[in-house]
């Protein structure tokens, strides 16, 4: 999914 | 994890690093935005509550329990402890002009109508928009230190890394997220007259002032 994606950088 | 993800956080770890290292040798946050930093430390507990729901990395939890270590601490060192030296009269930059439209746009505009996620969406647009007030401080006053400046850059740096590592994992991985790309862009071009002061002025041994 997209957004979850994003959720390794700070 | 590239390169330029991995500079990126690290220039971010080295402005709060100069930041805090600034006010706590010089006992004094003068020309500083306690503003910004509030804002900073908004943004770090809205973007990092999912450390309570999801474990991504050692790498990735760490440096998120520095970075809203390290954004409380300043917040700390600017309104207590070193409150005497705070320059509140220059620093009257109105943040309720970026924070409610900010958190009008995450309802607005997000991947998913969650909680979790509109507060990642609204750290994401306050971040793009948090340095404003130090930005409006520095050009009231016409001024800022060197050591402030080099903490400038390496924040501006940051994002502007960031956007490489997105050019990178749309490449390599055909991997983008068009709100953490649109925010960063404004970020980046935020800072873009403040790099050409730095590279012109203070990269030549030359304070930051702007003419009046």
């Amino acid at each position: 999914k997209q957004a979850n994606q994003t959720k390794d950088e700070l | 994890m590239n390169i330029f993800r991995l500079t990126g956080d690290l220039s971010h770890l080295a402005a709060i690093i100069i930041l805090l290292l600034k006010i706590w040798k010089s006992r004094s946050c003068a020309g500083i935005s306690g503003k910004s930093q509030i804002l900073f430390a908004i943004v770090f507990t809205a973007r990092y509550l999912d450390l309570l729901t999801s474990f991504i990395s050692v790498y990735n939890t760490s440096m998120k329990v520095i970075y809203i270590g390290c954004a409380y601490a300043t917040v700390y060192l600017i309104y207590a402890k070193f409150r005497a030296t705070y320059d509140g009269n220059h620093d009257s930059f109105r943040v309720e002009f970026l924070v409610v439209p900010v958190g009008g746009l995450a309802v607005l505009i997000n991947h998913t109508f969650s909680p979790l996620e509109i507060l990642w969406t609204f750290s994401i647009y306050l971040e793009s928009v948090a340095i404003l007030p130090q930005l409006f401080m520095i050009s009231k006053t016409g001024e800022a230190e060197t050591i402030t400046t080099h903490y400038l850059f390496c924040l501006g740096m940051y994002r502007t890394l960031y956007l490489f590592n997105w050019v990178w994992r749309f490449y390599f991985e055909g991997f983008f997220d068009m709100i953490a790309i649109v925010a960063g862009l404004v970020q980046t071009v935020l800072y873009c007259d403040f790099f050409y002061l730095y590279v012109t002025k203070v990269l030549k041994g030359k304070k930051l002032s702007l003419p009046a």
